[in-house]
């Protein structure tokens, strides 16, 4: 659609976006790579920010040259237990009333 | 119970958003976050503690450096060891590669708790009156969040046990998009609203919002005799002992 930005709009955006997180690619073929992935977040971030009735917006940061399943792998190491949550205790348990 | 919460506007939460960088240990971040904030409640001192303490001497039963942990284990770890150093002391190095470093805990002045205890689970309303008394840590589903910049999330989870270790700093109601809990996370000030996330509170399932109200937990801080030790007390006292030697050498 128009509202779609072109390709070198995309590029422009790109490259401003790897000097602001300071990334650069080693391997050969990798930038091209970044980039696609980059466009695609990009695309889904605008979509996403073009509904008016969602409760928050989407934006471009440091993840955003990374799958979703690279960010899950890294970033998401967070880890509970049943056991874990063994005791738990009446100290903060509300009841009706509190002050 | 307050409307509002926002323990960073009562100087129990270190301002610098703090940033895991490469490395899967939002576990020692969301620990330290809850120990700073229950230190400077109990004691009045806000000091800036050690993740990197965490990832690279609580290892190999529960938590796993930059492989993953949870904070309740952490804060089992943080007793066990009779507390926690300032990240002056011990800085974040954004790996878990070194081994743990030997501090000398009698010269350097630690943070310490008496013991953590869990919320009841599924259970917003006691989470609320947790959070209005402490900055309490719990685990959400985060995948859907990696671009989340400004709002109120109330988009997809994840998954329904939580992933990610955060810290629940405060909660409010927004006019547009209503109840929300104020999370402080570790992913840098240039992820959402300067480092922090508004989620959905008071959610149609008793688990919360992406499993917030899932497994709240936070430590406990006596106000015991530590407190004659926290850093302030402790320059006084040395303060006047040497008014005391320097008058009696006269």
């Amino acid at each position: 659609t128009d509202s779609q930005r072109n390709e070198a709009e995309v590029r422009t955006m790109y490259e401003q976006w790897l000097v602001k997180n300071g990334k650069n690619y080693n391997g050969l073929g990798e930038k091209e790579r970044r980039f696609k992935i980059f466009a695609d977040n990009l695309k889904s971030i605008e979509e996403h920010n073009s509904d008016p009735n969602q409760s928050y917006q989407r934006g471009l940061n440091q993840f955003s040259d990374l799958t979703a399943d690279e960010f899950r792998s890294t970033y998401l190491r967070g880890k509970v237990e049943k056991k874990s949550v063994s005791d738990v205790e009446e100290r903060y348990k509300y009841k009706e009333g509190d002050v | 119970l307050p409307d509002e919460v926002d323990w960073r506007e009562r100087g129990a939460v270190v301002p610098r958003v703090k940033a895991q960088g490469d490395c899967g240990g939002c576990w020692a971040f969301a620990a330290v976050g809850a120990v700073e904030g229950i230190n400077q409640i109990t004691t009045g001192e806000l000091i800036s503690l050690s993740e990197q303490e965490l990832l690279d001497c609580d290892r190999g039963t529960d938590n796993f450096g930059c492989t993953g942990g949870g904070a309740v284990w952490a804060f089992d770890f943080i007793i066990k060891n009779d507390g926690i150093v300032s990240d002056e002391v011990y800085p974040y190095s954004g790996n878990d590669t070194a081994a743990c470093k030997a501090i000398e805990m009698t010269t350097t002045r630690v943070v310490t708790i008496n013991g953590r205890e869990v919320v009841p689970e599924n259970d917003e309303m006691s989470l609320k009156k947790a959070v209005a008394h402490q900055p309490i840590t719990v685990m959400i589903s985060a995948a859907n969040m990696s671009d989340y910049k400004s709002g109120v999330y109330k988009g997809p989870c994840s998954n329904l046990w939580g992933d990610h270790n955060v810290l629940i700093v405060g909660y409010g109601t927004s006019p547009d998009e209503g109840d929300y809990w104020l999370i402080r996370n570790s992913w840098g000030p240039g992820w959402g609203e300067g480092g922090y996330l508004r989620l959905q509170r008071n959610f149609n399932e008793p688990t919360g919002k992406c499993a917030v109200a899932l497994a709240p937990v936070y430590p406990i801080k006596s106000n015991s005799s530590s407190n004659l030790l926290s850093p302030s007390v402790f320059k006084l006292v040395l303060l006047l002992a040497f008014q005391l030697i320097s008058l009696a050498l006269l």
